[in-house]
């Protein structure tokens, strides 16, 4: 158990350590848990609630178990999933110049990676909420830039930024989700720990769009990772035979 | 020819899955971990003497343990109660870097148990 003062005993600590558990340091965190999470959880390979619960004993009815160690829903392999929430949320988006409607760097810290943890999934996210539904059910320009090297105290400059993928997108009012090791910079080579991303979005025909309304699909966007891990230590063969 | 078979007195059961409900809530998990409130986790406890082992999901190596056992119970003990088949589940929880995991744990139910 936690002691008041908020530090774990070196036996809580390595148990916790032992299952992969890194609990909140504070009070019980309040953020929602997101849908997909829950659907997830639901699909998982049991309903753990009422698990065992029947009897314990050899009698046990079997029900047919999902493919071990695959995330049946998203088509990968991995017995870990993340979801990770946008860690640049809380800054406003910038004022955009130009034709672009809106531009807003995302950052995503990922240090909490195991390095025998394999990523088999990270998919991006896009979520415009409720004012996305007001927005004009016309075409977007759609660019996601990787960026490094942000110059301090200029949050849309940076000493390298590359464009990941132009796409065009023929609305807003439903999420837009992108597969991040498809990106050849990011699928490529090692994933980086703090991915920083730059979203812009412009109209896609030749509308006189108002300002504010850029501005409120900028406060509005939810950005968020879902990250899928395999870690093999935890998916062992289910039977052995010598 | 083993003569000695398992003792009428004795004070432990025959060797089988016993119920066990991990509650998170009691262990003081409650405010992180999102699902489940607990689960079925169960244990094995009781006997593996001679034919006890000969009748449950035993190694051939624990049933002649069991029998020497019977024969010779001062220098030979009997095999261990142990699980044999489990099943896995999955845990839904914040961790310290307020982000939402699903993570699966394989072997945390206990479904079967077995002289070893």
């Amino acid at each position: 158990t936690q002691p008041p003062s908020g530090t774990l005993s070196p036996q809580a600590s390595a148990l916790l350590q032992t299952l992969g558990l890194s609990p909140p340091p504070g009070p019980p965190p309040t953020r929602p848990v997101p849908s997909v999470m829950w659907r997830l959880f639901r699909r998982g390979p049991e309903a753990a609630e009422t698990q065992g619960s029947e009897s314990a004993g050899p009698e046990m009815p079997q029900e047919p178990q999902p493919l071990p160690c695959h995330v049946e829903e998203l088509g990968v392999p991995g017995n870990i999933v993340r979801h990770v929430l946008d860690g640049g949320a809380s800054a406003p988006p910038e004022p955009a110049l130009g034709s672009l409607c809106l531009e807003k760097p995302l950052f995503f810290n990922l240090s909490f990676l195991d390095p025998k943890e394999q990523l088999t999934l990270v998919r991006l996210e896009l979520n415009f909420g409720a004012p996305g539904n007001l927005a004009p059910a016309q075409d977007w320009e759609l660019s996601l830039s990787y960026a490094q090297g942000r110059l301090w105290g200029q949050p849309l400059y940076w000493h390298h930024r590359e464009v990941l993928l132009r796409r065009t997108v023929p609305t807003l009012h439903d999420p837009l989700y992108f597969d991040m090791l498809a990106l050849g910079r990011l699928g490529n080579s090692t994933f980086p720990q703090n991915l920083s991303l730059v979203l812009e979005m412009l109209p896609g025909r030749d509308s006189d769009l108002p300002r504010g309304l850029c501005t409120k699909l900028g406060h509005s966007l939810e950005a968020s990772l879902l990250v899928v891990t395999l870690d093999p230590q935890l998916c062992q063969p289910t039977s052995r035979k010598r | 020819r083993a003569t000695y078979l398992a003792p009428l007195d004795s004070p432990d059961p025959p060797c089988k899955a016993r119920r066990l409900y991990i509650n998170f809530r009691e262990v003081g998990w409650h405010n992180w971990i999102i699902a489940p409130r607990g689960f079925m986790a169960n244990y094995c406890q009781g006997h593996c003497f001679f034919p006890t082992a000969t009748k449950i999901s035993s190694l051939n190596h624990a049933v002649m343990q069991s029998l020497m056992h019977s024969v010779a119970p001062a220098t030979t003990p009997p095999p261990c109660c142990v699980p044999v088949k489990l099943s896995p589940i999955s845990v839904l929880f914040y961790d310290n870097s307020d982000n939402v995991v699903l993570r699966h744990y394989e072997d945390m139910v206990v479904d079967e148990c077995g002289c070893r």
